[in-house]
């Protein structure tokens, strides 16, 4: 399904870091949940792009975006 | 592939399923399809079988449920996780849960049940998420095709924590379920292997070919090696047992069945309302009561109805059925007498006559090959 062209960025930090939380074993706390170089947050959203072969930006891209609100198992994708 | 940390697996082969409740978007009998659809994508390539239980413990229990539903992953409404199961192991072990705000359907349309449940079942028998976009065991739903369902990652996953499959040409292993010894025994089931094996009727249907038997149908996907074998009834509760003919439209997505001097039309798992109509108005003669045999020609737009050694044929594009039968054999040389039944696939057509199976060229209009009945099962 196409990306939701309405997702404002901070909609996109909000589900992406849900995304990081379900299946990558994200822990949200203050500091971490920033989109710093060397952030937590950053580091788990390269592992989610390597995972799915997508260009391990560490940044909120499109494509990151449109992957992250496909229907999928609930089980994590890492340290399951 | 990977598995989940320690590697669990089951450290039998023997597997017990109970399907807790069912999720009313399907009919229950198709959701026990659909279950054990997806068990059997398992055990075709490994030796574990699954033993069906209705009430009790039992390894895998399969549950449909919203939002919270007393474990520490509650669903997320509509879309995002679909369903989630655990690793092998002791209670919820190896449970698989769906989320019940999901549209769970057998088609395309929707969530499909089955091929979620395989991949969830790939999590119960110890295979963790897959980064190989093609695998079953890949997160994220996807278009899928029914006939390759499992990529050789998968194979090698679940292999690598079971062995392969012992030798699949072993007879006793009819089906890939067993059936539990202490529940009331089913009757005889019709086996596809037997050297004397007929057909009521025979048709493709959605990219399968579908094989009617008494009240039985095989249900077989020319690219796959197994074949399943279910009640008509489980898909088609309004359709007799015993049909005489069927042929599909694939065009239309519509099958039409036939018995006796009525025929029902068939849209995916549903009967169009005003079915059974009398066979006099496709515009056959009134002293035709039974059709043998038929198929549909989707190039020509033609369908051919097999009574006794002549044939009918129906002209879409001139909406005219024929006047009177032309003899079988005129037109189609090398196939005599009476025809059990008939499909297309590709550009040949395999008719069945008592025990034998004719392969027709349709092109070059002659027959190709002589084949056992039985030629499309794995026997």
């Amino acid at each position: 399904f196409p990306a939701d062209p309405r997702a404002t960025k901070e909609e996109g930090t909000q589900l992406v870091q849900k995304y990081l939380e379900n299946y990558y074993g994200f822990k949200k706390d203050g500091e971490s949940s920033v989109w710093k170089i060397n952030s937590p947050m950053t580091q788990k959203l390269k592992e989610m792009q390597e995972f799915f072969g997508l260009e391990v930006t560490g940044k909120l891209d499109p494509g990151t975006l449109e992957l992250v609100q496909k229907p999928r198992c609930g089980f994590p994708d890492v340290g399951g | 592939f990977s598995t989940f940390a320690g590697e669990p697996k089951w450290t039998k082969q023997v597997l017990t399923y109970r399907i807790v409740n069912y999720t009313p978007d399907l009919r229950p009998a198709e959701v026990n399809a659909a279950i054990k659809k997806a068990l059997s994508v398992w055990s075709s390539v490994t030796p574990l079988r699954f033993v069906k239980k209705d009430r009790g413990d039992a390894d895998i229990k399969i549950s449909f449920a919203a939002r919270g539903h007393n474990d520490f992953i509650p669903f997320d409404g509509p879309g995002g996780s679909l369903a989630h199961a655990y690793a092998p192991g002791k209670d919820f072990g190896g449970d698989a849960h769906f989320d019940e705000d999901e549209t769970w359907t057998q088609s395309t349309k929707g969530t499909n049940l089955f091929y979620v449940a395989a991949h969830e079942f790939g999590h119960s028998l110890g295979l963790s998420h897959s980064k190989h976009p093609d695998a079953l065991m890949y997160p994220v739903y996807r278009k899928f095709d029914p006939s390759v369902l499992l990529h050789q990652d998968d194979i090698t996953g679940i292999q690598y924590l079971y062995g392969p499959s012992p030798n699949a040409n072993n007879d006793q292993r009819e089906s890939t379920e067993i059936k539990d010894p202490t529940e009331s025994k089913d009757p005889e089931l019709p086996n596809s292997c037997s050297s004397n094996l007929t057909f009521d009727a025979a048709t493709t249907f959605r990219g399968e070919i579908m094989f009617f038997k008494d009240k039985h149908i095989w249900r077989k996907h020319p690219a796959v090696r197994t074949a399943e074998l279910d009640l008509i009834s489980s898909f088609w509760p309004l359709l007799p047992p015993g049909v005489d003919a069927a042929y599909e439209i694939p065009e239309k997505d519509e099958m039409v069945v036939f018995k006796g001097n009525e025929f029902w039309v068939v849209k995916g798992d549903t009967i169009l309302p005003g079915y059974p109509q009398k066979v006099y108005t496709l515009g056959f003669s009134q002293d035709v009561i039974k059709i043998d045999a038929a198929f549909h020609n989707g190039n020509e737009g033609k369908t051919y109805f097999f009574i006794a050694d002549k044939f009918w044929s129906y002209d879409k594009r001139s909406q005219s059925m024929d006047r009177k039968p032309l003899l079988i054999r005129d037109a189609f040389p090398g196939i005599n007498g009476k025809i059990d039944a008939v499909f297309q696939h590709e550009s040949f057509l395999y008719f069945f006559c008592g025990g034998k199976q004719i392969e027709f060229d349709l092109d070059k209009k002659r027959v190709t090959r002589f084949l056992k009945t039985n030629f499309w099962f794995p026997c």
